[in-house]
C-alpha cells in the first residue's frame, strides 16, 4: 500500500 | 582553464565508487567555491549532490565556471589506473571537448596523462531547500552499511523510525521480520563509535533498500553518516569527506496511499 514518488515531488525543479 | 590539484586522490577513486552504480552521467560543475555535482539516478527517486571545497585542493584555478558532462563509468575505469597515493590532478580548457586526469606518484617519479571525452548531459537541476530536520541521527558508517546490508537480505523496503529511545530500522518480508534499534551511546574513546540522536519530534519514514545499500558504497569516505529525516521528506544520507567537503544522497520515502 505505498507509492513511491520521484524527488522532484519534493524539491523544484530549477 | 580549470586546474584543481588533490593530494589526496584516493578520495576521488572513493568518490567515483561511491556514485558510478546510482548514476551513470553526470554533470560535474566548477566554480570559484568547488568542484561539484548534482545528479539523480535514472527513476529519479535518488539523488546525489557531492560538493570538493575548493579550499581543499592544493591547487585550484578555474577561470570561469564550467559544466563538465562525463560518463562515470569510464571516469572511473580512468581513476583506477591512478594509484591510491597518487596526486591527482584534473585539467580542462574552456569551451574544450575532453577532460585530463593527471596522476603523479607521491615520488614524483611517475606521470600518467589520461584524456578523456566529455559528453553534453541534459539534467534537471533540483533546488534543495536549507531544512531543518525532525530528527538527525549520526553513527559510525560501517555500522550503517552492515543493518542495510543485513535487512535487504529479509526485506525490500526498511521503516526508520527515530523516537527518544533510538533509532530503529525495520523490515519484513517472505521468510520474516527484522528489527534493529541502536540506542543513543556515548563513547569516550572514539567519536566515530558514537550514535547521536538529536530529534525535535518523532519521524518514520519508509526507504527502498536497494537504494540505501547503493549509498553505504561511500562508506569508504567517512567513518560516520548522519541520516537527517522529516515528516514525508527525503531522507538525508550524509559522508563527510575528510577537510575537503561532502557527498549526500536524498532518497524519496515511499508514501502510505
Amino acid at each position: 500500500p505505498f507509492r513511491q514518488e520521484g524527488l522532484e515531488q519534493f524539491f523544484p525543479i530549477q | 582553464m580549470l586546474e584543481l590539484r588533490l593530494v589526496q586522490g584516493s578520495l576521488l577513486k572513493k568518490v567515483l565508487d561511491a556514485i558510478k552504480d546510482l548514476v551513470t552521467d553526470a554533470n560535474f560543475d566548477c566554480s570559484e567555491s568547488g568542484f561539484s555535482l548534482q545528479a539523480m539516478d535514472s527513476s529519479h527517486v535518488a539523488l546525489v549532490a557531492l560538493l570538493l571545497r575548493s579550499d581543499g585542493f592544493e591547487h585550484y584555478r578555474c577561470d570561469r565556471n564550467l559544466s563538465m558532462g562525463m560518463n562515470l563509468t569510464n571516469m572511473s575505469k580512468m581513476l583506477k589506473c591512478a594509484g591510491n597515493d597518487d596526486i591527482i590532478t584534473i585539467k580542462a580548457d574552456d569551451g574544450g571537448d575532453s577532460v585530463t586526469f593527471m596522476f603523479e606518484s607521491p615520488s614524483q617519479d611517475k606521470v600518467s596523462d589520461f584524456e578523456m571525452k566529455l559528453m553534453d548531459i541534459d539534467s534537471e537541476h533540483l533546488g534543495i531547500p536549507e531544512t531543518e530536520y525532525h530528527a538527525i541521527v549520526k553513527m559510525p558508517s560501517a555500522e550503517f552499511a552492515r543493518i542495510c546490508r543485513d535487512l535487504s537480505t529479509i526485506g525490500d523496503t526498511v521503516v526508520i523510525s527515530v523516537s527518544k529511545d533510538g533509532v530503529k530500522f525495520s523490515t519484513s518480508g517472505d521468510i520474516g521480520s527484522a528489527n534493529v534499534v541502536c540506542r543513543q551511546n556515548n563513547s569516550v574513546d572514539n567519536k566515530d563509535n558514537e550514535t547521536v540522536i538529536e530529534m525535535n519530534e518523532p519521524v518514520s519514514l519508509t526507504f527502498a533498500l536497494r537504494y540505501l545499500n547503493s549509498f553505504t558504497k561511500a562508506t569508504t569516505l567517512s567513518n560516520t553518516v548522519t541520516l537527517s529525516m522529516s515528516k514525508e521528506l527525503p531522507v538525508v544520507v550524509e559522508y563527510k569527506i575528510a577537510e575537503i567537503g561532502h557527498i549526500r544522497f536524498y532518497l524519496a520515502p515511499k508514501i502510505e496511499d
